[in-house]
């Protein structure tokens, strides 16, 4: 969603 | 995706699958703490709930849910199926003392002051500390198993790997993590224990 932060490693 | 990332995230994968392999196999949770495995396992769950609301690609989604599936499954053979075999008395690490100081830290400490911001970066936090159980009861008993430290040993290679791959990913793409850097740091050092 915007704005939202995107953790993209697990 | 970098050669550390990739193989950091497979180390980790290892550990899960030696500890899950090695519990089925010898039908005996002996030596491990059940209080790690839950930890970890709510960890896994605070950190993905992103499953639910962004796609990043098929491996992260599918690796997602294999670390949660074999997290759950883990505390399932230790609580349920094999409980005659565990340890409690000597699983005796007092969890709150983590789960409490790191919410508040989680609350304190964010990139962004929202729910699920929050429980994730409650779980980087909480993951760098998960273990601090099974280190308590293997100072406790002594010894650990062979298989536990191989266990243990992929799961610090794991952290070492994505230190490197946090330095690959700043120098070719300016990607910075402080929270996410911080935790990893600490989390390693316990591991070099």
């Amino acid at each position: 969603a915007e704005g939202e932060l995107l953790h993209d490693e697990l | 995706m970098n050669v550390f990332r990739l193989t950091g995230d497979l180390s980790h994968l290892a550990a899960i699958i030696i500890l899950l392999l090695k519990i089925w196999k010898t039908r005996s949770c002996a030596g491990i703490s059940g209080k790690s495995q839950i930890l970890f396992a709510l960890v896994f769950t605070t950190r993905y709930l992103d499953l639910l609301t962004s796609f990043i690609s098929l491996y992260n989604t599918s690796m997602k849910v294999i670390y949660i599936g074999c997290s759950y499954a883990t505390v399932y053979l230790i609580y349920m199926k094999f409980r005659a075999t565990y340890d409690g008395n000597h699983d005796s690490f007092r969890v709150e003392f983590l789960v409490v100081p790191v919410g508040g830290l989680a609350v304190l400490i964010n990139h962004d002051f929202s729910p699920l911001e929050i429980l994730w970066t409650f779980s980087i936090y909480l993951e760098s500390v998960a273990i601090l159980p099974q280190l308590f009861m293997i100072s406790k008993t002594g010894e650990a198993e062979t298989i536990t430290t191989h266990y243990l040993f992929c799961l610090g290679l794991y952290r070492a790997l994505y230190l490197f791959n946090w330095i690959w990913r700043y120098y070719f793409e300016g990607f910075f993590d402080m929270i996410a850097i911080v935790a990893g740091v600490v989390q390693t050092v316990l591991y070099c224990d």
